[in-house]
């Protein structure tokens, strides 16, 4: 936006156009340039400008200067140019006046905009605050007191004490080389983030059940501060499905040893310790139902038996020729 | 002399024309940068 834009729409006195001028989107600031200089300057040369106010110009130029005074002869003329210059005048003032209307309406909504960011800035900060006192509670209990304190206010005591009844803390003695912060427990985990706390140099890894949405279980592992190798699960919420796993380590728990695997389970999952236990411990059930099944029948080979003698029963050849056989057998044994 | 007037009185007009332009160019800055700050 050129200032001569500017000051050609004050001349030209159009206030609709310099409303639309100030509330264009993305128009850019005006030139700092400040209008300085004689009213000569007022008039652009390229606007068309009538011939006896150029000569009036020229004198008023002059009279400002103080150089020259010569006397006005065309008195009408003056009158005519100073009504003019009245209207042009309280046109301006308008425009001002609505301007600066229109300046502290948006200062006002940048005020209110401004306040409500700050509010919500409080809001998150609350939250992420009480968000993290549950957390730290929860591992500085390791040993089952998962109570959480309900001194906070009324809006963040609900959803803790929906936590409060679901919430479960497992520990699983792992490798202290193994960096993974994988615990398995027979069901299927989606890691949605992982963070650095402050009370533990190991970071804590978020998970939710591969089920989510509608299973809206969700784990934290976190390695003890304590013990590295001793790996902290706790578990929010219960699963509203099956684990893919259940069915078959059901059918192998019997045989199942616990290898060294250091397990406890706290509050609520204790109830249902033995699912767990087998839950917790799946890796060496499989080792052990694996090792069971290569000595008894390997399933590859059982499976490749199972394909091959379907097929050859949807032989007619083959029918034929086991038919043939076998009463041939038959007609010998009895000969 | 009323030709005198009649000039002395434009040339307040005049004056005034300028100080209300100087004026509505420092608003329009002002909201301008204001209406930035928005977007």
């Amino acid at each position: 936006m050129d200032s001569s834009y500017f000051l050609d729409k004050s001349l030209d006195l159009n206030l609709n156009s310099f409303s639309h001028m100030i509330n264009e989107d993305h128009a850019p600031p005006p030139p700092k340039r400040e209008f300085v200089g004689d009213f000569a300057l007022v008039n652009d040369e390229k606007a068309p400008v009538k011939e006896e106010k150029r000569e009036l110009v020229r004198y008023l130029a002059q009279v400002n200067d103080g150089k020259a005074q010569e006397p006005v002869k065309e008195e009408a003329g003056l009158a005519g140019e100073l009504d003019r210059m009245s209207s042009e005048n309280k046109k301006l003032t308008e425009m001002l006046a609505q301007l600066c209307e229109n300046y502290s309406t948006l200062q006002t909504h940048l005020m209110d905009l401004a306040s409500k960011s700050s509010k919500k800035e409080a809001i998150n900060s609350r939250k992420r605050k009480a968000e993290s006192d549950y957390y730290s509670q929860n591992l500085i209990g390791i040993d089952g007191n998962t109570e959480c304190s309900s001194s906070d206010e009324e809006p963040c005591k609900r959803p803790k004490e929906n936590i409060k009844t679901k919430a479960s803390r497992v520990c699983v003695r792992t490798d202290a080389s193994d960096k993974s912060l994988t615990v398995k427990d027979g069901y299927q985990w989606r890691k949605y983030g992982q963070k650095v706390t402050r009370d533990n140099p190991s970071p804590r890894a978020y998970f939710k059940c591969s089920f989510a949405p509608s299973c809206l279980v969700k784990k934290k592992v976190q390695r003890s501060a304590d013990d590295p190798s001793i790996l902290v699960a706790i578990y929010e919420g219960e699963h509203n499905h099956m684990s893919p796993s259940q069915a078959e380590i059901s059918l192998g728990s019997s045989q199942c040893v616990n290898h060294g695997s250091s397990i406890h389970i706290s509050s609520s999952m204790r109830s249902s310790a033995p699912t767990v236990t087998l839950d917790l411990i799946q890796p060496v059930l499989c080792r052990a139902k694996s090792s069971i099944q290569e000595v008894e029948s390997p399933p590859l080979q059982q499976f490749l038996v199972q394909q091959m003698a379907s097929s050859l029963t949807r032989d007619p050849n083959f029918t034929a020729a086991l038919a043939a056989a076998i009463s041939g057998r038959i007609i010998d044994s009895t000969n | 002399e009323e030709s005198g007037a009649l000039v002395e009185e434009m040339n307040r007009v005049s004056a005034e024309n300028k100080k209300l332009t100087e004026m509505l160019t420092v608003m329009c800055e002002n909201y301008n940068a204001l209406r930035s700050q928005l977007t």
